[in-house]
């Protein structure tokens, strides 16, 4: 409800969003695949994004990257901070947008004004505005940098004049110059503060509403330099290590890997040397335990392997006769007859 | 795949990030449709396999068998579409980036 005009009040040059007015019945749950806690607005905006350029395959405003920054609130002179850290901002990442999003709704602690009666000249057929005292009509947001591990109040960067809405309201701003000025500057962890601060900007850890549900964030619209060079995906998204630090190298303990995956695949390299080292038919005995001995073949039934299918029928007698070898075989292992070896060591 | 024509095509390859491990940071999507080129680029080769004049030349080359060891050409992608991923960065941020060249559209001999 309170999230719809939101939207609308994106820059569109800045953002792309025009498109977002498209019905997106499909959002609670893109919203819910984020899991618990991630269902907030900057999930939601970020899966319409995702979801707007998949469909109609153009990219973001000209971009080939999105990041979004969540804001981490903490509480100066009993008003609330928002701090953004935009450390993950790849240095091959052209900055070509950044726009701030935040929710303001007026402050409760002021007269509401709604039971203000009018004018009786203007009662008539249209509405009025109240006359109570109330909010300032425009408030500022200041945007101030600083480097990491800093405890400095930070460089003012740039100050926003808004106008309070009527209602809780969603709005974006174009802070590109503040963003990129700050990034050339090195100082990558952005604050944002109002100079009055009303209700929706107070609310603490202890509130009702949750506040990630109206925390702001930014999001940046980015060029990655670096993204049509080689092996690009993985060196943004394949995050695991082979030789983590601090555990052994596979070799030296094949099945001891956290990954199952890992796991898994050297299982497989132990099963592949095994019919070579104890002769035992390839593909025979891939699904047995390895305590279990007994011959019972009847349950490879379950599991067709390429040997079983590729082996041609044996005749009705040879049937019989296998069988009971089978009954009396103590392992898989092939076992030739003494007349059979003899003649093949003549040979 | 026993169907599947000898020559260099197309094949269907769905790839799930679960599969390489990927899930854990990868939002959206969870598959995708990858596709591979596989196939035989060899002498004479039809134009549907898109040779280049380099690979045509080449083919010659080793159909004749004046050079030894010259390879058929290879089969490999031609055309190729990007596809957007959105995950969470290190910071459990979310990120939007369109990776090019992630799907095959054609196959050529090369």
């Amino acid at each position: 409800s309170h999230m719809a005009p939101g939207w609308s009040a994106a820059p569109a040059a800045a953002t792309g969003m025009r498109g977002d007015k498209d019905p997106q019945p499909s959002l609670g749950d893109a919203a819910a695949a984020l899991g618990p806690g991630a269902q907030d607005m900057v999930a939601v905006h970020m899966l319409r994004l995702y979801e707007k350029y998949s469909r109609r395959g153009v990219q973001p405003g000209g971009s080939n990257t999105v990041r979004s920054f969540r804001a981490r609130l903490e509480v100066v002179d009993q008003k609330a901070v928002y701090l953004f850290n935009l450390t993950s901002v790849q240095d091959s990442e052209m900055i070509l947008t950044a726009t701030f999003h935040f929710y303001l709704e007026p402050p409760r602690r002021w007269p509401q004004a709604r039971g203000v009666p009018c004018p009786p000249a203007r009662a008539q057929g249209t509405s009025c505005r109240p006359q109570a005292p109330g909010p300032p009509a425009r408030l500022h947001l200041l945007f101030r940098s600083l480097p990491q591990n800093s405890a400095t109040q930070g460089l003012l960067r740039g100050a926003l004049a808004l106008a309070l809405p009527p209602r809780g309201l969603w709005q974006a701003r174009d802070i590109s110059p503040i963003v990129k000025a700050a990034r050339r500057d090195g100082e990558l962890l952005l604050s944002a503060q109002l100079d009055a601060a009303p209700a929706a900007w107070e609310r603490g850890p202890g509130s009702p509403r949750p506040p990630s549900a109206h925390a702001p964030y930014i999001l940046i619209y980015a060029n990655d330099l670096a993204i049509s060079e080689p092996n690009s995906v993985a060196v943004t998204l394949q995050r695991y290590d082979p030789f983590p630090a601090g555990e052994p190298e596979p070799r030296a303990a094949p099945n001891s890997s956290a990954d199952p995956r890992v796991r898994r695949a050297a299982a497989s390299s132990a099963q592949a040397l095994g019919p070579l080292q104890d002769n035992e038919l390839p593909g025979l005995d891939e699904r047995r335990s390895p305590e279990h001995s007994g011959p019972d073949y009847h349950k490879h039934e379950l599991w067709p392997s390429p040997f079983r299918a590729l082996k041609p029928r044996p005749g009705r007698k040879e049937r019989r006769r296998k069988g009971q070898e089978l009954l009396t075989a103590a392992s898989q292992v092939l076992d030739f007859d003494e007349k059979t070896m003899q003649k093949a060591r003549r040979r | 795949q026993w169907d599947e024509p000898r020559v260099c095509s197309r094949r269907y390859l769905k790839v799930d990030f679960a599969d390489i491990g990927w899930n854990g940071w990868i939002i959206s999507p969870k598959a995708f449709d990858a596709y591979y080129c596989a196939g035989a680029c060899e002498f004479p080769m039809p134009k549907v396999v898109r040779p280049s004049n380099h690979a045509t030349i080449q083919s010659i080359v080793r159909a004749v068998g004046i050079v030894p060891g010259v390879p058929e050409p290879c089969c490999v992608p031609d055309k190729m579409s990007s596809l957007g991923v959105l995950f969470l960065d290190e910071n459990r941020n979310v990120v939007l980036k369109v990776y090019p060249n992630m799907a095959v559209e054609t196959c050529a001999c090369r």
